[in-house]
C-alpha cells in the first residue's frame, strides 16, 4: 500500500 | 474553530478538479498517484516531503480532498516563493478536520 521507504506514510521520504 | 479556510473557494474548486483527474479511489489518492503532481513543481524533494507531513493531516499515506487542497496550497505559496511552514497554521486545517 505504501509507497517505497518503509513504514513512512510519505512517499517523499 | 471559526476561522475562514485560506483555501478560497475558487482555489478550491481548482484543487478539487485536480482531484478528481488524478482518479481518486474511495475518494482518497493515494501518494504514488499524488507525487507526480508534487514533483511536477520542481521544488526540492525536502519540501515536497514536508509539504506532505503537513497536508496528509491523518497520517494514512493518502491524501483526501481536503488534505490535497492543503498540499496544492502550500505548492503554490511555495513557488510564489512563500516558506513552508514547519507545522500547518490552524487557517490552514481544512473546516472538516477541526
Amino acid at each position: 500500500q505504501y509507497p517505497a521507504g518503509g513504514s513512512s506514510t510519505n512517499p517523499f521520504l | 474553530a471559526d476561522l475562514p479556510w485560506v483555501v478560497k473557494p475558487e482555489e478550491k474548486m481548482k484543487f478539487d478538479s485536480i482531484f478528481d483527474s488524478l482518479g481518486p479511489v474511495g475518494g482518497m489518492l493515494s501518494g504514488e498517484k499524488v507525487k507526480p503532481v508534487l514533483l511536477n513543481s520542481k521544488l526540492p524533494v525536502d519540501i515536497l516531503g514536508r509539504v506532505w507531513e503537513l497536508s496528509d493531516i491523518d497520517r494514512d499515506g493518502m491524501l483526501d480532498r481536503d488534505e490535497f487542497s492543503v498540499a496544492m496550497y502550500l505548492v503554490y505559496r511555495a513557488l510564489e516563493g512563500e516558506p513552508v511552514p514547519m507545522s500547518l497554521p490552524p487557517p490552514l486545517v481544512p473546516p472538516s478536520k477541526r
